[in-house]
């Protein structure tokens, strides 16, 4: 992470495995 | 489709309960929201779980949270493109 949270929040969609914020900023 | 109770989302595996949280509210949010449900969603799910069980039993406070969260997330995207801006 670079510090910024530009990708926040993590998106849920219908179907996909939810991994929480894990989901962004990899 | 059956509701989701305290005891059915105790047998799942955390990140499962999430999952089956967000599949439940997600369908809600949409008909609010559609373009940011994904997005909503996902902030929702950061609330305690106990309490998205009480939100999925009272749309009204579902309602009220979902727009709570329409605020904030439109705060931060004022924010980061200021930030782009500056």
């Amino acid at each position: 992470s670079n510090g910024s949270n530009i990708n926040w929040p993590p998106e849920f969609h219908p179907g996909v495995p939810w991994k929480g914020l894990q989901n962004i900023d990899p | 489709q059956e509701p989701l109770t305290a005891s059915l989302l105790a047998g799942a595996p955390p990140q499962e309960q999430k999952q089956m949280l967000g599949e439940r509210i997600y369908p809600v949010i949409h008909e609010m929201h559609p373009t940011l449900a994904g997005k909503i969603t996902g902030m929702l799910l950061e609330i305690d779980n106990s309490e998205l069980l009480h939100m999925l039993e009272s749309p009204e406070s579902l309602h009220s949270k979902v727009e709570e969260a329409v605020a904030v997330l439109q705060a931060h995207q004022a924010k980061e493109n200021a930030q782009k801006s500056a």
